[in-house]
């Protein structure tokens, strides 16, 4: 059978080897511009994969987006894989995306939390952790975004294995944080950091773990809000945008939070939509929509950061 | 694997600080069982959560005891899933 990317039903919800598969047809099929970059390994010992897109050039600035990390928020991952194609296919035809691969790499992590992906597809539906034992306890598996080294085990972060917020033992206790965070070390141009989650249509900057305002504030807001007017001009979604802590909650041990810490200024967080009666349960007939709206947001703060070097 | 027949998702609106504590006390008695799909509480937002079918009229009667306004968003989890699996199914086919 010839594996195409345009035989793929981006319009459904598929488990991690259909995921995996597409990855690998999207990578044959843009060899010159896309590669799989694999991370490292889950606590199950899944393989951790990156899709890099780069047009060339050694340590170029690059752009990191990831979907996927709590495992249940199915539209993410699914948005993810419709993005991958997207970038994939605009490159050399959008005078945006074309000139953005031009001077920067886009890193896009479409299943960012592997063991609990699979999980929510033969065990729990409900599933948001990772799946890692806790010792001493039955119950498995940490928050990975109250796992990251930024006010780790503050507010907002529960000590309870057994909590949906569990922070885990220590930063970076969770090997699938680890991995990500040892690949943006060690790259070192990384100058924007996204991370996907769903649901309840936000746009978030730092800072989660405290409520005090970052330096950048007056930019990201700027720069946030632009990015959910082009997101909102397509079907109207209403977005709020603001830190983490002042339009939802004081939450420790986030990620946004610790790649604005390390220098990474053009920090954020989506939560997609839900449309407000389905949470984690996003019928498949909202994939397409979701992804390509959420599109517009991202390719105008992947725009405005090729545009403003630092 | 983990059915969820008779769950259903409420959400709540918390209108005072007395509400938000309530639920705050409730997110971390893990004993619980409910679910909460969004974390930290404000009058701002509501707030969903999933109950199990078992703990569904003791939950209800606490929130009307508490004055806690509530909707039910989801009124069956598991109908919800089973169309999920069943579209996904068919589009394996």
């Amino acid at each position: 059978l010839e594996r195409k990317t345009k035989s793929f039903n981006f319009a459904a919800y598929h488990n991690l080897e259909t995921i995996y598969a597409f990855m690998d047809t999207l990578v044959a099929s843009h060899p010159s511009l896309i590669s799989k970059v694999n991370i490292g390994s889950s606590y199950e010992n899944r393989p951790m994969y990156a899709l890099k897109f780069s047009t060339g050039g050694v340590s170029r600035p690059a752009i990191w987006v990831d979907a996927g990390i709590h495992a249940r928020e199915w539209v993410t991952q699914a948005s993810a894989v419709w993005i991958a194609n997207k970038i994939a296919s605009d490159y050399g035809v959008d005078p945006s995306v074309t000139s953005l691969l031009g001077q920067m790499d886009i890193y896009l992590m479409i299943v960012t939390n592997p063991d609990g992906y699979a999980f929510t597809h033969t065990s729990n539906r409900m599933w948001r952790k990772t799946r890692s034992v806790n010792a001493g306890s039955s119950c498995r598996g940490a928050d990975p975004n109250r796992n990251w080294d930024a006010g780790f085990g503050g507010p907002g972060a529960s000590k309870d294995p057994c909590s949906d917020s569990y922070h885990g033992p220590y930063a970076n206790s969770e090997v699938e944080v680890k991995n990500v965070v040892d690949l943006i070390k060690g790259h070192g141009n990384f100058k924007s950091f996204i991370s996907i989650h769903s649901y309840s249509q936000l746009l978030m900057y730092p800072y989660g773990y405290t409520c005090t305002d970052v330096p950048d504030k007056s930019e990201l807001h700027a720069v946030g809000t632009a990015a959910i007017k082009e997101l909102t001009s397509l079907y109207n979604t209403r977005y709020q945008v603001g830190s983490i802590c002042k339009i939802i909650y004081q939450a420790s041990g986030g990620s946004i939070d610790w790649t604005y810490n390390i220098g990474i200024k053009y920090s954020f967080a989506f939560e997609l939509r839900d449309t407000g009666f389905y949470g984690f349960l996003l019928p498949a007939n909202q994939i397409l929509p979701t992804a390509e709206e959420t599109w517009l947001g991202l390719k105008y703060i992947m725009g405005y950061v090729r545009d403003h070097p630092y | 694997e983990e059915l969820f027949n008779g769950d259903q998702v409420l959400r709540v609106l918390p209108e005072s600080e007395d509400h938000i504590q309530a639920l705050k006390e409730l997110e971390e008695d893990v004993d619980s069982e409910l679910d909460f799909w969004n974390h930290g509480f404000s009058t701002e937002r509501p707030v969903d959560i999933r109950v199990p079918h078992d703990s569904l009229y003791a939950f209800k009667d606490f929130l009307m005891e508490n004055n806690i306004p509530f909707t039910v968003m989801i009124n069956n989890v598991q109908e919800l899933l089973d169309e999920e699996r069943a579209e996904m199914v068919n589009n394996e086919g």
